[in-house]
This record gives C-alpha cells, structure tokens and sequence, in this order.
C-alpha cells in the first residue's frame, strides 16, 4: 500500500531557499545552513505545524513560555521578519542569524544593533526610546533604580553618544559610541553558530550539497 | 553607588530579550 507522508522532512517548507545561496550570501556553509533548517523545523513546527516561524513560537524558544511579553524579543522578531507579515521564514532566519554568526561583519553588527534600538524605526535613537528601553528591562528584572537615577542615567548616555547635541543619535554617533564602548554589541555574537553542525548532526544523512571548503 | 558611570545601553543588553541562546536549546 502505498503511503505518502506529508511531514516528510523532504517536503520543505514555504519560503524555503536554496542552501547553497544563502550560504553564499552569510558567513554560514552550506552544512551549516543545512543544519539551521533542522533547528528551523523545530522551531517552526512548536505550537503551529506550519513552517513558520510565528511570534509565539519566538517567544516560547526564548523564554519556555509562549506568553512572555518582552520588548526586545518582539524588536528581534520583527528585525527578523523582514517581509513584515508576521512570521519568520527560512531564509530570513538564516540571514538575521548570519549576522549573530562570530564571523559577520562588524558593520552588519553594529548596524543590527541600531535597528534594534531604534524602536520607532525613524532612523535615530532618541531620548524617549532610550527611556523606554531602560524602563522596560527594570520592569522585568529586579533591578531597582528612582526615576532620578534613570534620568541621569539616560542624560549620560545621551551626552556621551549625542555628539552633534541635536538630542538623538544617529547612525554614524552610534558606529563611534560603540567603537568606544565594544561591549554594547557583544549580544550580537552567538557563539552557538560556530558549533551549528554539532549540534545539529542528524542533517549530515541527507546532505544533498557538498561544501566547497 | 557610582551610578553615573552606567551606560543606559549596557542596563538595556541585561535585557532577557537580547539574550538568543534559547533558540539553540534542548535539540
């Protein structure tokens, strides 16, 4: 009897791409982009069996619970949601990771970060963002601060970044705030990608493209 | 404390939500 089984790993997923072309196009091997598809899958597949990676599917790797509300998990998300519609496909994901890959350029780092932080996507990082940014993590941490000390806090940063005083930052004060403090972007560099095929080895079986290195 | 010299983007990166290994875990 015949049998066609429609989660067949071969069945890939809508949006997926040619890993020989997202290989060339990030710090990734072709391997390596192979093995991103197994944990692609996983994640794609938790809560809705679509191969989508939606929101909540985002949240509930983070943090093990679908329900967490966290401002800059949802910036990430959208940062990776390049096409705007809600969920993270295959070759998205494997780019926006590419640039947390050890070896991504640091300009692709430091411009991500940017992004990141620009919350109202105005091509700036304004004092009231920065605010917010800071208020947000205190609320979900147990770090206490008085508003004064948020204050000053924020107006330091600002004194610091805003070189041309014109009460925001924009792209080039951030690439020389962040040559002068490089800690700022180190949660740009996910070590876990320069060990992607370890942890991934099962796509080693069904390999289709060999590296060219 | 010298709160002064904390830099508001350092406080914002202790952020849970900045932190991506969770994508990696349990495989």
């Amino acid at each position: 009897m015949g049998c066609f089984c429609s989660t067949s790993k071969n069945v890939k997923t809508p949006g997926y791409e040619d890993p020989t072309i997202l290989a060339s196009e990030t710090p990734f091997t072709v391997s390596e982009v192979e093995a991103l598809y197994e944990l692609f899958l996983k994640l794609s597949n938790s809560i809705i069996e679509d191969g989508l990676i939606h929101k909540e599917e985002f949240q509930l790797a983070l943090f093990r619970n679908e329900n967490e509300k966290n401002l800059f998990a949802d910036r990430i998300f959208d940062l990776f949601d390049v096409k705007r519609n809600g969920v993270i496909e295959f070759g998205e994901f494997v780019r926006s990771l590419g640039v947390f890959h050890p070896n991504a350029a640091l300009e692709d780092k430091i411009a991500f970060a940017f992004r990141l932080y620009d919350l109202r996507q105005t091509g700036y990082i304004e004092r009231e963002e920065l605010k917010e940014m800071v208020l947000a993590l205190l609320h979900e941490s147990d770090l206490v601060l008085s508003d004064d000390m948020i204050e000053a806090i924020v107006d330091k940063t600002f004194k610091d970044a805003d070189t041309k005083d014109d009460g925001r930052i924009d792209q080039d004060e951030w690439k020389a705030f962040v040559s002068q403090h490089p800690s700022l972007i180190k949660n740009m560099t996910l070590p876990y990608l320069k060990d992607i095929t370890l942890a991934f080895p099962s796509f080693i079986a069904r390999t289709e493209v060999e590296d060219s290195e | 404390k010298p709160c002064n010299n904390l830099n508001a983007f350092d406080i914002i990166s202790f952020s849970s939500g900045f932190d991506l290994s969770g994508l990696f875990e349990d495989t």
